[in-house]
């Protein structure tokens, strides 16, 4: 189908595998070592708009048709944001 | 092994010359071998043509800078792959002290070449974005970026594929133009 911008409602499993999308990719810092505990949903929703404006799309921070689209489309394993250890800037800075 | 490494990710900032090695193939690919060394060989072309880099292929890891593998599943480096779709390749930054270097591709992907987008991943398109990575170049959320973290469909035909204006502006940023080169060096080189 074509993507669209209505709102999908997720089930259990598929919003572990968001979250999980979320922190593989640097929306979302993984969780507190010492509870356990994932983020409240305001991040989960702050991160999915961040993911939006990267990708430039719409950042409502609602999963619709067109993200979900993009979630799982093939891409490159590295995150977006915060990137591996030392990132090119501070390589050059130093 | 792993001090020459760290030696020469640190340098590999200030150098033109850039070994690669094809070390390891897709164990089942429509692609045969010499194609896809010569998909690397075009791919690492793209990054040099405005910039003063050379690539030289060598045959030894000890004098590779960049390493190219095709690998499966976890492969020990915090990147798994996933099989076909989702997660295609990545590469380590200059400034990875342990990982400089290395670029890795799924080797479960259906590889293609000169192919529409739905017989598979363009491994042409996915080298350049990887390459990218390891000279040093992050992801790009400008849709006309080969640096685009989502694969968007072939990029373009090897032979005649050239940047577009932000990456080009990156790579330039980081390792000078190619003609500034030649005009810093053509009084030395005249007779």
């Amino acid at each position: 189908p074509t993507p669209s911008s209505a709102p999908v409602t997720p089930t259990e499993d598929e919003s572990t595998q968001l979250v999980d999308w979320l922190m593989k990719y640097g929306y979302l810092p993984p969780p507190d070592p010492s509870t356990g505990q994932l983020q409240a949903w305001t991040a989960v929703t702050n991160a999915v708009k961040s993911m939006q404006r990267f990708a430039g799309l719409k950042d409502s921070g609602v999963v619709d048709e067109e993200t979900m689209a993009l979630m799982n489309s093939p891409r490159c394993s590295l995150p977006d944001q915060g990137e591996p250890s030392q990132s090119p800037a501070n390589s050059k800075a130093r | 092994n792993i001090k020459r490494r760290r030696r020469r990710a640190i340098s590999m900032w200030t150098r033109r010359n850039i070994n690669w090695r094809l070390h390891t193939y897709p164990s089942s690919s429509h692609l045969s071998r010499e194609m896809i060394r010569s998909l690397v060989f075009y791919a690492l072309r793209v990054w040099a043509e405005p910039t003063p880099l050379e690539f030289h292929e060598v045959g030894s890891p000890e004098a590779a800078d960049l390493q190219v593998d095709f690998l499966h599943g976890y492969h020990g480096d915090g990147y798994p792959f996933d099989g076909a779709g989702g997660a295609v390749g990545h590469a380590f930054f200059p400034s990875d002290p342990d990982r400089a270097g290395g670029v890795h591709l799924d080797a479960e992907e259906e590889w293609t070449f000169r192919q529409p987008a739905s017989e598979g991943t363009d491994l042409f398109t996915v080298l350049v974005h990887e390459f990218g990575h390891a000279l040093g170049l992050s992801h790009s959320s400008s849709r006309h970026s080969v640096m685009r973290p989502y694969y968007q469909g072939p990029a373009g035909d090897p032979l005649h594929y050239s940047l577009g204006a932000q990456d080009l502006e990156t790579i330039t940023q980081l390792y000078g133009k190619r003609n500034q080169l030649l005009a810093t060096e053509a009084p030395h080189r005249a007779p």
